[in-house]
């Protein structure tokens, strides 16, 4: 399951956004 | 170049001007080929990017913005931005003994455009929902430093938020937020919250809120509604 790509640019763009502190 | 071709290089041990275009080119080739690239680069590429790393952090830091050996580290670190962008190199890189803590030491005030790199990825490592509990680690390689210094283990992220650079002040904010917000327990969240408050956090988010900078502005707010959801929950 290495394949997927782009995680980490994800996350980035999650934080800088907020929505990664978004409670759920 | 190959993966392969790339790992006998960083073996012949190649220095200045030699290394960073080595990098340079790593970094081109780590975001721009296949994950089956990467892999091929693999742990062996990571333990020699790592190591070079850390002997440069340990060089000596004299005309530290100049040298040749600082634009290496940053050079690094893009690379393993790039080698991380992948489940096969995140997995990798969180399992090195020393990945996160190599990380935390570029954190480095005074290499500031660096240090906006490397606390974005700390800040991506936090907030990875693992049963690892990563920023714990985080956490910890933080502590550790501050112990070996014997500084407050939170100064260079005050010390950066102190510099003119914008986009580090929000990359600190960032990684203040990540480390708060990962906290499962309230008195853990209100604990760090009063420490980088007793070290100047409070004097410098009042200047701090009057940049206007839509990626700094996020951070604010959501360090405050933090604050605010605990204080009630308190």
């Amino acid at each position: 399951d290495g394949d997927e790509t782009g995680i980490m640019d994800d996350l980035l763009e999650a934080l800088q956004s907020g929505a990664a502190f978004r409670r759920k | 170049r190959s993966a392969v071709m790339y790992i006998q290089e960083l073996k012949t041990e190649p220095r200045d001007a030699q290394l960073l275009s080595c990098l340079e080119s790593l970094r081109v080739s780590l975001n721009n080929n296949p994950v089956s690239w990467v892999q091929t680069f693999g742990e062996e590429g990571l333990v020699l990017l790592l190591s070079f790393l850390k002997k440069l952090q340990e060089e000596k830091e004299e005309y530290v913005n100049l040298s040749v050996g600082v634009k290496c580290q940053h050079e690094i670190i893009r690379c393993l931005k790039a080698f991380m962008n992948n489940k096969y190199g995140l997995k990798a890189m969180l399992a090195s003994p020393d990945g996160i803590s190599l990380l935390v030491r570029a954190a480095n005030p005074r290499i500031p455009h660096m240090m906006v790199d490397a606390v974005r990825l700390l800040s991506a490592i936090c907030i990875l929902e693992h049963a690892d509990n990563f920023h714990e680690r985080v956490l910890e390689s933080i502590t550790e430093l501050g112990e070996e210094r014997e500084v407050e283990r939170f100064q260079p992220l005050l010390s950066g938020m102190q510099k003119s650079n914008i986009p580090l002040k929000g990359g600190c904010m960032q990684l203040i937020n990540a480390l708060i917000s990962r906290g499962e327990e309230l008195d853990f969240r209100v604990h760090i919250r009063s420490e980088l408050m007793r070290l100047g956090l409070r004097d410098l988010l009042a200047e701090v809120r009057n940049i206007e900078n839509e990626e700094l502005r996020v951070q604010l707010q959501v360090f405050d509604e933090q604050a605010e959801e605990d204080s009630e929950d308190l």
